[in-house]
């Protein structure tokens, strides 16, 4: 039995959105620790990894370790029925073909008050066998226009459930690096020059000097450089830009893929990259204290 | 610019 509530479920819905453009089919690999998401694109180019620490959610459950597949188009599909303010919570038996989702709206305290009305309301529609002691906390949420004697019904709990099936997805062991180069900027600045970037050309390189992070891009229309400077006492913690710097790096990437990164720039207000030559890319956006989305991505390389 | 990598290049398969 896996069963996890996430009171801000808006981030699940930001993460599936991160990466249905990137990977069509995955596996939520759940665990005591952790629930977790290895995939790389359909070209083996970039790779995805999601945590979310068990810590993170309000109730966490998962009694042996499960592989959740599901397809990424369908679970943002069923995901945008939710609300951004709704709480989300997801359940699969250990050897269940589906994923329950279960979305609540933010009032849900409202229902303490009605337990004994909203029992005997519930009747005879319980299963047999359910508990009904939790078939009012399911089905409603009420509201009570007090000493008028109206009850007001309001359905805000919506349940889907997603079809899974088994993925035999190639899990990738990426090794603890130590990178050459560390750069911490607004998520929002990273993705505005990578939509500009685009306008140019289809490859981008990062070159990291002392004298801070270059953008570059050329094309048959011209070509664009950005220049980013460490800036590591701004007033919000989220418009600093923090370089740490072993040795220079430069490496060009296909501004396609970081196009598709960028997706992510919703959940949280700062991205990190990571650099070392000749190696992959690291573009990670934490999630909060709850985990962190992180994409890989090959860099071109002269042979 | 350089040829296109793939992860395999970088990364084992587990």
């Amino acid at each position: 039995m896996f069963e996890a509530r996430l009171t801000s479920g808006k981030i699940l819905k930001q993460l599936i959105e991160a990466l249905k453009d990137l990977v069509q089919e995955a596996n939520i690999d759940c665990s005591d620790d952790e629930i977790s998401i290895q995939a790389m694109d359909n070209s083996h180019v970039s790779l995805v990894a999601v945590s979310l620490r068990s810590g993170g959610f309000d109730h966490f459950r998962c009694d042996r370790p499960l592989s959740l597949g599901f397809n990424a188009t369908n679970m943002g599909k069923i995901l945008k029925c939710a609300g951004n303010e709704d709480a989300i919570t997801l359940k699969a038996e250990d050897d269940g073909d589906s994923l329950s989702m279960v979305f609540e709206g933010p009032n849900q305290d409202r229902i303490a008050d009605f337990g004994e009305f909203a029992r005997g309301a519930r009747g005879s529609d319980s299963p047999p066998g359910s508990r009904r002691e939790k078939c009012w906390k399911i089905d409603f949420n009420f509201a009570t226009m007090r000493g008028v004697g109206v009850l007001v019904v309001i359905f805000d709990r919506k349940i889907y459930e997603l079809k899974l099936m088994d993925i035999d997805s190639e899990q990738l062991g990426i090794p603890d690096t130590d990178y050459k180069v560390t750069i911490q900027m607004p998520s929002g600045e990273f993705q505005r020059i990578i939509r500009d970037m685009q306008v140019l050309g289809d490859t981008l390189s990062i070159s990291c000097t002392k004298e801070g992070v270059k953008f570059g891009v050329q094309g048959d229309l011209g070509t664009g450089n950005v220049l980013i400077r460490q800036n590591a006492h701004a007033e919000k913690d989220e418009d600093r830009v923090m370089i740490e710097m072993e040795e220079p790096v430069e490496l060009t990437f296909a501004l396609r893929y970081l196009n598709f990164f960028t997706k992510a720039t919703n959940l949280g207000p700062t991205v990190i990259l990571n650099m070392s030559p000749d190696v992959p890319i690291v573009v990670e956006y934490p999630i909060g204290e709850t985990g962190h989305i992180k994409y890989y991505l090959a860099p071109k390389i002269d042979e | 610019v350089g040829k296109q990598k793939n992860l395999f290049s970088f990364f084992s398969k587990q």
